[in-house]
């Protein structure tokens, strides 16, 4: 564990409680794409079944449970709470279109041919593109709520500081994951429009509005 | 027994 990945852990975590609190607090789900928060409970879940067959800390294995659980929990706000908020009609990206390429790199690039290796891989794969629905619904709408946006910077700011943190074990551990590595630079790549904006509007007191 | 690194990651 370095500095890097624990605040990376904690802008993870941040974000999902930011989530849940925007939910709760506004009793509505409206500008959260449903597909994109799908998309995160089989990343979670994919990835984590090594909790069955490793245990690497107590630090590692609550927030592989927490991770799952809130994930879950923000799929039940969604479709059973506050149902009617959610509107599928801007919710329009295609999944199958994330999900199949992914299938496929996993396939291709693994680290064993066993089960929950490929689903870890997959899960990596997915996990970098999981946030493309909310974007898009992002770019279809033009505008977001303040706290949506706080959301996605603080979940954006977890992988990038991933990547000091590979830079930092590569020195020190001699370690490299190139899946996690690749994956991991396309998933901030994603987010660099996003955090032009936020960085220039929001932070500076403005509404999150994308140019017509 | 050694801990491969994608294990400790989240």
């Amino acid at each position: 564990m370095n500095i890097f990945r624990f605040l990376g852990d904690l802008s993870h975590l941040a974000s999902i409680f930011i989530l849940i609190h925007k939910i709760q607090t506004t009793r509505s789900c409206r500008g959260i794409s449903f597909k994109t928060q799908a998309v995160y409970v089989a990343v979670f879940v994919t990835r984590y079944l090594d909790l069955f067959t490793t245990f690497v800390s107590v630090y590692n294995t609550s927030m592989k449970i927490f991770f799952i659980a809130s994930s879950c929990y923000i799929l039940y706000l969604m479709k059973v709470r506050f149902r009617p908020t959610n509107d599928p009609s801007i919710d329009t990206f295609r999944v199958e279109y994330l999900v199949g390429p992914c299938a496929v790199l996993a396939l291709i690039f693994n680290y064993g041919y066993s089960v929950t290796e490929v689903l870890w891989s997959l899960s990596i794969f997915l996990e970098s593109v999981a946030i493309l629905p909310q974007l898009f619904m992002l770019q279809r709408t033009g505008e977001a709520e303040t706290i949506t946006t706080h959301y996605l910077a603080a979940l954006g700011a977890y992988r990038a500081l991933y990547i000091p943190n590979w830079i930092y074990r590569y020195f020190s551990e001699g370690y490299v994951d190139p899946i996690s590595v690749t994956a991991g630079l396309v998933q901030t790549g994603l987010y660099l429009d996003f955090f032009y904006v936020y960085f220039t509007k929001v932070l500076q007191g403005q509404k999150f509005e994308l140019p017509a | 027994e050694e801990v491969p690194g994608h294990h400790d990651e989240l």
